[in-house]
């Protein structure tokens, strides 16, 4: 079993899109998969067309030792994909977890109660280095960043990449960059391949060679609640999204 | 004077880019004009190209009651355009301001001595509900709320509103929403123009008639260092920033 963080502090960079949409392709690859939306956005669950209750689905893991962290699993209507939903009520818990002890691991050692029946777990994070992003290094085996090409974007990498290194040295030893994907890439536009390309140059090792692909389809798609390859399969971002899919299951072995 | 906080929880939909541009254009038009950086990401500081200590600026505000916040101030190379810059020191007070009575009202308090000479004041807040943006709320008479022109960016307005209202019946009742800008616009698709009706459908009298176009030179601009009026003057992005600057200067009379 793999539990995949999918974060980045900088805001709108493609978080929610690659969490939907590899969860989506990992379980259309016949891996059994749960994604866990620690946004309190919750757009990773509206994305699936999942409603969820203020009080339940994450917020009641994080709360209190949940002991039937099954009980706040959601089965989808897509085979192999389950989803733990984010709620808005969430901001609540903000304070009270960052007061507490080991608030950082709550999200930890709900999972360690979790049936055995999972390949991948891909955790969507808010765009923050607050208390949730944290919850969710500390409970990941690796990290997927997602990063846009644009400026802003490059710049909070290198403050993203200390806090990961600093939840290495503290609560989760284990913790590793498992890949870093450029998304929103418009080969038109010269910008956008300079920064790809600059990213390439900081991290030679870690960029996947599938890069998403500036795409409305992907947009238009979290509208109606569906996966870009149930929305339209052939566009070039839905594609795009499987290729990355087998590059992650390939990287696995 | 005039205190605006620029916000909005979802990530990446112009808050920092409309700042920058809006800041720059009141100074343009002759408005003194204070930027306040208060997200951990700096990057409304580094889009001027100004260079932050970790513990001066913004830290400084938050963290005592700075007796001295005239000398927070930061003069940029633009004449009516002062900051006060944003550090990514600031994450370490989240949980100290978080656990303080007062702490939503921080900033407040310390704008309070300010010296009388400015028209405008502007807030960078992070993709948040979290501490920094509740004290840029706490702190401001009104809110532009930057909306991009796509699906999950509507969903969040109505947890946006909720929030505004929440400070407006506790802290601050002064407190309204001044306008709501769209933002990254392409006429060419569809989905961006069905956006954009929806947003005007439910908020007639708030949206901004300017209408902010993605344009890749406002991308561009930021990695410079320089606003888009300096570095692309006639692109569609400068040209509207331009207009933004006259419609809340024609407001505010
Ligand atoms: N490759 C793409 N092409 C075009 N639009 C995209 C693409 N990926 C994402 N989008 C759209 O861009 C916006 C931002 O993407 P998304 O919400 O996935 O980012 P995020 O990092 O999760 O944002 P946040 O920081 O708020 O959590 C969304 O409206 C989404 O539909
Ligand atoms: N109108 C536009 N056209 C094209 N690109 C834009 C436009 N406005 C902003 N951008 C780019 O889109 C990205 C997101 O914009 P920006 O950083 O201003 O958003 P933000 O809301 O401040 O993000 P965050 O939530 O992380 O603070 C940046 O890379 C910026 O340069
Ligand atoms: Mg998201
Ligand atoms: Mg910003």
């Amino acid at each position: 079993m793999s539990i995949i963080a999918i974060t980045n502090q900088k805001g709108g960079v493609g978080k929610t899109t690659t969490a939907i949409n590899l969860a989506y392709g990992l379980a259309l690859a016949g891996k059994k998969c749960l994604l866990i939306d620690i946004d309190p956005q919750a757009n990773a669950t509206s994305g699936l067309n999942i409603s969820s209750d203020h009080y339940k689905g994450i917020y009641s893991l994080l709360y209190s030792n949940a002991s039937f962290v099954s009980e706040e699993i959601i089965q989808t209507t897509t085979e192999n994909l389950d989803i733990i939903p984010g709620t808005t009520a969430l901001v609540e818990l903000e304070s009270y977890l960052s007061s507490r002890p080991e608030g950082q691991l709550q999200l930890k050692k709900s999972l360690v109660l979790l049936p055995p029946k999972y390949d991948f777990i891909l955790i969507d994070c808010p765009p923050s280095f607050g208390i949730f992003p944290l919850n969710a290094l500390g409970a990941a085996d690796s990290v997927i960043v997602p990063i846009q090409c644009e400026y802003f974007a490059m710049e909070g990498v290198s403050q993203l990449v200390a806090t990961i290194e600093r939840v290495k040295s503290s609560t989760n030893p284990a913790l590793l960059i498992k890949g870093i994907l450029l998304t929103m890439f418009d080969d038109r536009i010269q910008f956008s391949r300079e920064v790809a390309e600059e990213v390439k140059h900081h991290f030679p090792d870690l960029v996947y060679q599938t890069i998403i692909p500036r795409d409305v389809s992907l947009a238009e798609s979290s509208s109606f609640g569906q996966p870009a390859l149930v929305y339209d399969p052939v566009s070039r971002g839905a594609r795009a999204y499987v290729e990355l899919t087998r590059e992650v299951i390939k990287n696995e072995t």
